[in-house]
């Protein structure tokens, strides 16, 4: 299976900000319908993650402030990597989404459930 | 390539009864560092799903209340569904598990991204 990282991936991914709020970051989940926002600097380069996962640790541990909740040591994805290695990150780390970045750390793409679920869906 | 739901389902599920408060699921996904809860009767059977997407929703709208943010038309998988039947159902509703449940209804497991990684990144 030669499937390439780049050949799955959703490439209109929606980011967010380091300075968004806790309620807008929750907002910009539900208006998306996606539980996965990569935050990224004005230039588009990978700097954390939030999801809806830390929203409900803030729920549990009432906290107010993002800061508190956002990942900075993002796991990501390079366009050529291949489909299982992706997958073993992602399973190794208990997580279930991996920005995608090029280079120069832009996020280019996001490979989550959504994708992999479509690639099962057809190929086998 | 004929993995069934029972092949990969994790078997032991962390499930809450309906009378739980918002809280008390943010909290018990945190515990167990999950995102689905599925909701069932006193007899184990499956009542609806509440995921971290939905604390997140009930964040953004301001809601306080369990009942507001429920999903009670559950999907679920049987146990001898075929992976890829699986893959495509939660693909097409966007969605990223499945409870696996008995002839009863009585939630058995839940498939989700974790089990589908672990399978591409072990058979690819
Ligand atoms: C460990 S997972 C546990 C919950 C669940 N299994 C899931 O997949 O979301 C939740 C944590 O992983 C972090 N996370 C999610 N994707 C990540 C990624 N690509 N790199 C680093 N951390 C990530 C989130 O910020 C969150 O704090
Ligand atoms: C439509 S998804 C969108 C977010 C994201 N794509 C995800 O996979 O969680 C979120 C909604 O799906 C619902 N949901 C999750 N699993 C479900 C299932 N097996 N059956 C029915 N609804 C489910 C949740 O309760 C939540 O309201």
């Amino acid at each position: 299976d030669d499937v390439t990282v780049s050949d799955i991936m959703k490439q209109n991914v929606v980011t967010v900000t380091e300075n968004i709020s806790l309620e807008d970051a929750a907002q910009s989940m539900f208006d998306n319908g996606i539980t996965h926002l990569p935050v990224v600097s004005n230039h588009g380069k990978i700097r954390g993650i939030i999801t809806s996962w830390d929203i409900s640790k803030a729920v549990a541990l009432k906290y107010t402030h993002l800061d508190k909740i956002i990942t900075k040591n993002v796991l990501t994805a390079s366009p050529d990597e291949k489909i299982d290695s992706a997958a073993r990150k992602m399973q190794k780390n208990n997580i279930s989404a991996l920005p995608v970045i090029d280079e120069d750390e832009v996020v280019i793409g996001i490979i989550g459930s959504e994708e992999i679920n479509k690639m099962i869906g057809e190929y086998h």
